[in-house]
Parts: C-alpha cells; sequence; structure tokens
C-alpha cells in the first residue's frame, strides 16, 4: 500500500519496529485466492534464510512451480477437495488448480499484510508511491482455498490446519460466513486451535454494515477488523449543464471525454427493462444510450459491470448513483469507459435535473489523486456493525483499520475490474472491503510479535485495542461514521482505528490463555460435546464454579441489559446491574495507574473498584471490577462510555456499549 | 432427495479411539464405513479439529451422529471473500 503506511506513522517510527532476526522470522498465513508471485511485493530482497521453524512448503500445480517461493513467498499450498466434492472438478481453462492467483484478491491481501517495498507503484497513474505492506520483513505462506465458485468450509479448515502444522506465527482470513455457533463454525474451530499455538488469528469483520448484528467472525479468539477511511481521495466532478458540480470518485485512465457537455440520460429511461436504472447486462437500449452520459443507480450487479453495460450499449460515460443503502460512501472503481460515483444526495439531486430539463447536459472532470483528505479516518458504511449476534458480552468488531481504496499487489490474470472484458493488467490494484482492512491489522499484529516474541496472541490483540484511537487526533471529536455522518460509536468501530505505534508500547494488557476460553465456553453453557468439538479436548466444566461471559478477560466491554418490556435477566421495569472482572498484566516500567470512566449518560453507573493498580515489576498481574447499573430503558436503546487506565505516559483504553434488548 | 449426498464435518473424540487401531485416521475410516461403503474422505483433520470430512446422504450422516466417538456430523458451509 502507498499510503497506510505513513496515515499509521509507521514511516516515521521505523526505529520502534526493529529489522532484527525476530522480525523476519515471523510468518504471516494468508488464507485466500492464492497469490501472484511475480508480483515485486513478494521479492525477497534483503532477506535472510527462511526461518528454521517453518515447516510449509511451496507446493506446484498449473502454472505454479516450487521455485516460485523465495525467502518472502515461502510456502503456498492449494486446497480444492471439498470444493471439487461439491460442485465438481475445477475448470482449468478459467483458473489454476495451484496456488497461483486468478483473482487477485489474494495477492492483494497478502502484499498488504507483507509485501516487500515497491518503488513507484501505482493503478494507472493513481495512488501514486512507494507501496509496502505493514510487516515488510515478515514470511508469507499463502493458502489457497477461494475459488470461482466460493471458498468450502471443508477447505478452509484444511488450510488451518496446516499453517498450523507449517509453524505460521499470524494468520489473516479475509472472509466470512454468516453467524452460527462457534462449535459449527469452521473459522472459530480451526482459529481456537491456531489461538492455542500462540498463533494470532485476524479475520474480517464483514461488508454488510451499516446493519446491526451484522457482524461476522465473532467468536472472541478471533480479532474482528471493521474498515475506515484514509485521507486520500479520487476526485471526479459531474459538471451539469445547468452550471451545478457534484462530487464524486473515480479511478478511470484512458481516453477522455470530449472537451463540451454531452447528452445525459436516466439509464432508467433508456431501457425496457423493469430494473433499467440498475444497468444490468443487455438491458440498455444503444438507441437511447449511444454518445451520452449515463445516469446509473447501484445494486445487484457489480459496480464495473454497470460500466461494462454502458460501453457495450455505446454510451459516452457512466455517473454512478449510491441508493440509500449505500448512502454517501463513495468507492472509487477504473472503470472500462469514463465514469465517476456520486453519493445519494448528489444522485438524487441530478435525477431532478434529468426528470426536469428537457435537454440535460453533463460532463465528467477527473481530479488525479488528492491527499490529506479530512475528517479521516471515517468508519466505511459497508463495515459490518455490532451488536453480537452470538454473544451480545463480546464487542465486536474489535478495532477499524484502512479499507477503503486501498492500493496493493494484483494478479497478472485479470484486469483491474475483474471483468473478462478487461484487457488492461496492472501490477496494482485499488480495492475497497474489510477483506483490506483485516490484513492490515494481520501485518500490524507480525510487527508487534517481532517486537515482542513472547507475547500470547491475546497480548498482541489487547495491544491494538487498548491503544486504538476514537477521536481525531487533529482536535475535531469522535471519529465520523459515514453511513449516519455523525460519530460513530463502538459497535461500528469497537475499540476505534489501529495506532502501531502506540500498541507497541501499551504500558498494560488484558491477557488470555486457553483455560480463559474454556471457561468461556462454560459460561455460554456448551455441553462437554461442543467443548470438545470446538477445543478437542475432554473438558468438563467444574459444577462447583459460577461461569460467566463477563469474566473474560476481553479488552472492551459490552453490556446487555433486558429492556422495560421485560425479558431474563433484565429485571423488566426496575435497575439492573452486573459486575464484569479484569485483569490487567505488566508490560511496561513499574507504574500507578489511575482509572477515569466517561459516560454521557448520567442515569448509567459504572463503578470501578478499586481505582488505582500499582505494579511494580514486569508482568504483574491486577484484578478489577466493574459494576454497571441503569435503569430499565426502551428496546434498542444503545448507551457507551470508555474506561480508561493511565500512569501518565500510557493509556489503556476500553470501549463500554452498553445495549437494552 | 433422500440419497443425495452432501459434505459433512465430522469432529470425533479421539480419546474414545477404540484399542486396536494405529492410527486416529484409521480409526476414522472404519467410522465411515461403518454407514457407508462408498463414501471416501476428503480430508482428514489432525490439527485445527479432530476428525474428517466427506459426502454422505442425511440418513447415513444421522447414522454416523450416533456411533460412538462421533462428537458432530456439521454440514459444510460456503463462506465468501470480504
Amino acid at each position: 500500500t502507498t499510503r497506510t503506511p505513513s496515515f499509521l506513522g509507521l514511516d516515521k517510527n521505523a526505529e520502534f519496529f526493529p529489522e532484527s532476526d525476530v522480525a523476519t522470522d515471523v510468518i504471516v498465513g494468508v488464507l485466500d485466492t492464492g497469490v501472484w508471485p511475480e508480483s515485486k511485493s513478494f521479492d525477497d530482497n534483503g532477506l535472510g534464510p527462511v526461518p528454521s521453524s517453518w515447516k510449509g512448503v511451496c507446493q506446484t500445480g498449473k502454472n505454479f512451480k516450487a521455485s516460485d517461493c523465495n525467502r518472502k513467498l515461502i510456502g503456498a499450498r492449494y486446497f480444492c477437495s471439498g470444493y471439487e466434492a461439491t460442485l465438481g472438478p475445477i475448470d482449468e481453462s478459467k483458473e489454476s488448480k495451484s496456488p497461483r492467483d486468478d483473482d487477485g484478491h489474494g495477492t492483494h491481501t497478502a502484499s498488504t499484510a507483507a509485501g516487500s517495498v515497491v518503488a513507484g507503484a501505482n493503478l494507472l497513474g493513481y495512488a501514486p508511491g512507494s507501496a509496502r505492506g505493514m510487516a515488510t520483513r515478515a514470511r508469507l505462506a499463502v493458502y489457497k482455498v477461494c475459488w470461482m465458485g466460493g471458498c468450502f468450509s471443508t477447505d478452509i479448515l484444511a488450510a488451518m490446519d496446516k499453517a498450523i502444522e507449517d509453524n505460521v506465527n499470524v494468520l489473516s482470513l479475509s472472509l466470512g460466513g454468516g453467524t452460527s455457533d462457534y462449535y459449527r463454525d469452521s473459522i472459530a474451530t480451526g482459529a481456537f486451535a491456531a489461538m492455542e499455538k500462540g498463533i494470532l488469528v485476524s479475520c474480517s469483520a464483514g461488508n454488510a454494515g451499516p446493519n446491526q448484528y451484522s457482524v461476522s467472525n465473532l467468536a472472541p479468539w478471533i480479532t474482528t477488523v471493521g474498515a475506515g477511511t484514509l485521507d486520500r481521495d479520487f476526485p471526479a466532478f459531474v459538471s451539469l449543464g445547468n452550471g451545478k458540480n457534484f462530487s464524486g470518485v473515480s479511478l478511470f485512465k484512458g481516453e477522455a471525454l470530449p472537451n463540451k457537455m454531452l447528452p445525459f440520460v436516466y439509464a432508467g429511461n433508456a431501457s425496457n427493462a423493469t430494473n433499467g436504472n440498475l444497468c444490468l447486462m443487455g438491458t440498455l437500449d444503444p438507441e437511447k444510450v449511444k454518445g451520452k452520459l449515463v445516469l446509473c443507480e447501484r445494486g445487484i450487479n457489480a459496480r464495473v459491470q454497470k460500466g461494462s453495460e454502458v460501453k457495450a450499449a455505446g454510451g459516452a460515460g457512466m455517473v454512478l448513483t449510491n441508493t440509500a443503502t449505500n448512502g454517501e460512501e463513495l468507492v472509487a472503481d477504473a472503470h472500462l469507459l469514463p465514469a465517476t460515483a456520486v453519493g445519494k444526495k448528489t444522485g438524487d439531486e441530478l435525477k431532478t435535473y434529468l426528470f426536469s430539463d428537457s435537454n440535460p447536459t453533463a460532463t465528467i472532470l477527473f481530479e488525479g489523486t488528492k491527499v490529506g483528505i479530512e475528517p479521516s479516518p471515517v468508519v466505511a458504511a459497508f463495515s459490518s456493525r455490532g451488536p453480537n449476534s452470538i454473544t451480545p458480552e463480546i464487542l465486536k468488531p474489535d478495532i477499524i483499520a484502512p479499507g477503503v481504496n486501498i492500493i496493493a499487489g494484483w494478479t497478472g490474470a485479470v484486469g483491474p475490474t475483474g471483468l473478462s472484458d478487461d484487457p488492461r493488467r496492472v501490477a496494482f490494484n485499488i480495492i475497497s472491503g474489510t477483506s483490506m482492512s483485516c490484513p492490515h491489522v494481520s501485518g500490524l499484529a507480525a510487527l508487534l510479535k517481532g517486537a515482542h516474541p513472547d507475547w500470547s496472541p491475546a497480548a498482541i490483540r489487547s495491544a491494538l485495542m487498548t491503544t486504538a484511537y476514537t477521536a481525531y487526533k487533529s482536535g475535531g471529536g469522535a471519529l465520523v461514521d459515514v453511513a449516519t455522518g455523525k460519530p460513530s460509536n463502538p459497535f461500528d468501530h469497537g475499540s476505534g482505528h489501529v495506532d502501531p505505534v502506540s500498541a507497541l508500547t501499551p504500558g498494560l494488557v488484558y491477557d488470555m490463555n486457553v483455560v480463559d476460553y474454556l471457561n468461556f465456553l462454560c459460561a455460554l453453557g456448551y455441553t462437554p460435546s461442543q467443548i470438545n468439538t470446538l477445543a478437542r479436548r475432554n473438558f468438563t466444566c467444574d459444577s462447583t464454579k459460577k461461569f460467566s461471559v463477563t469474566d473474560l478477560n476481553y479488552p472492551s466491554f459490552a453490556v446487555s441489559f433486558a429492556s422495560q418490556m421485560g425479558g431474563a435477566g433484565g429485571g423488566g421495569g426496575s435497575s439492573s446491574s452486573v459486575k464484569y472482572t479484569r485483569t490487567l498484566t505488566n508490560v511496561g516500567e513499574a507504574g500507578t495507574y489511575k482509572v477515569s470512566v466517561n459516560v454521557p449518560n448520567s442515569s448509567v453507573k459504572i463503578l470501578v473498584e478499586p481505582q488505582t493498580l500499582s505494579f511494580s515489576q514486569a508482568n504483574e498481574k491486577k484484578s478489577y471490577t466493574v459494576t454497571f447499573s441503569a435503569p430499565a430503558m426502551a428496546a434498542d436503546t444503545n448507551v457507551f462510555g470508555r474506561i480508561e487506565w493511565s500512569d501518565g505516559k500510557h493509556t489503556v483504553g476500553s470501549p463500554v456499549a452498553i445495549s437494552w434488548s | 432427495g433422500s440419497g443425495a449426498k452432501q459434505t459433512y464435518i465430522v469432529h470425533m473424540a479421539k480419546s474414545e479411539m477404540p484399542a486396536g487401531f494405529e492410527d486416529h485416521s484409521h480409526w476414522y475410516d472404519a467410522s465411515l464405513k461403518s454407514v457407508s461403503e462408498s463414501a471416501e474422505m476428503i480430508y482428514v483433520y489432525r490439527n485445527a479439529v479432530h476428525g474428517f470430512s466427506a459426502r454422505l446422504t442425511a440418513e447415513e450422516a444421522e447414522s454416523l451422529g450416533n456411533q460412538p466417538g462421533i462428537l458432530s456430523v456439521l454440514p459444510e458451509m460456503k463462506y465468501e471473500l470480504h
């Protein structure tokens, strides 16, 4: 990526992240669509021998040789037996039965996590700069589990099985499915085994935002990553015949539009199809769009396919408007024809103009790449949101990281749109999703692992979460949610936006081990059989002990009360109170930490005891309790707050999300 | 139809392997063969979970779930890139 290293402060703080042998011994495993090994992002210049801990292989297959691996890309495997058992043999004329990435997604995520430095990177001139992954010195192992027909749990589990055996240190999965119980979810079960071996598992939260309860990969032993924007944009304005201009974004590069206003038409009026406004394939009437700019609306087919349809019908260009689903979030695409994407409000104004003017005209003005965009980051509208639909007492997502308009390495097999009719080939592409934010955190976790080899996955995750920021560093208040234009909350951003430089020295961490998670399963009421399915052991919950999910040593707080209308556990109509227990481990110097509590709603009481914790040596542990008390409130009410411990040098922050259901 | 096959992930209680089996995969195979002569294992899992995956009919899956040492027989799920 060309901008996120500086956006995250990595470029100015290189000295904090040692380039020692320990750092180069960290191995990031990426489960995705494979890898394009010829990408310069996988150049191994300057890297020493493959770490002695590595047990993996570079698997040969169609268009992939063992020699395609090197000291950067140290492993590559593919898993398709489950896929083929269900869907039949892979069509090798369309995709490679090997670790080779014919899609681009896997090359993008792998290079984002741990790609080498590549000077002069850009996409068609956009987002130029020196590209690098987050952990440039870490090694990569790629596990291809996603194919044209999807990613099957049998293959994912097989890949996780091998990755654990291969000795990766971090696993990055930019994929997900529905929300089922942890013991039924292959990613959750595989991640449990990985966690037990000291492997941090980072997963994407999903792109089903801004709907509530839309987060996937909810298990507490997984680091769940939502998406935010960068301070970079690719403006392309729509200029109308009535003199008005509107902002949009585009990555188009090619033959410019004629230097004049063009006829402008609404796709819904240039088609005989019911959904003509969506510019689905074969729905536009060439006679009505030829030589014109066409206004299409988002929905059903891919954004770039709409541009392809306009082009195929003879249109000169496209303006693609969001609907209420996407609001004002602008995602740039490298369309095959001059095109720009605009928000819903702009789209509505454009439609008003189109329906009221007898001779509507427009043009698009492409402005290239702009940086320094404020405010940034903002939470992406598509980023999946809490509460946690399985365990409401565990706040998800955990954190957000850059995931909008991210440039990273790309496959040589398809063009930047991924369309079969796109003949272009690019070394880098710009795409968006929590798929893109997840490998940022995976790479940052690898950096922390290199700096602190003895830290557990929970400690690394804690460091990332408790040092994340929720307010703009330059002032200006709380991070904004682009879906609403208002301040975001912990159900949107979790603990906040990742800040890797602060995460390096968190002061204190909320550590956890396997027993903590087993006790959590007991608190969930799992049967011995369900625990065995998930944790691969006979484990009987001690019947003399009282287990509570509120005792899991999680770095954030989610409190779920029953609403006024009643329901179990909340004491409908009366006040409710619940106690959480946490333990902090000192990973810094000796010091005394004092707590501060911020909750804007005066009817909600948060009592922390004790209010001061003193640590005299490293690895010392101190516990505290938090009692949340509140009157019954209407269903769907949410109250947010924050608990911070500080010794004056470090701030160990935890978000609080209290909800009534 | 009732004879249609689907992929399942079969979780085994490794500690319950009967004496006489040298390797867990042999026990897994015998368990599978006890409900379906024709079914073949797709993967044997050793680290992420204990068990295997195979194509089974719904009846075979239910029957397998009742065998000793079987913890769960869960249908395969499809995930998608984010």
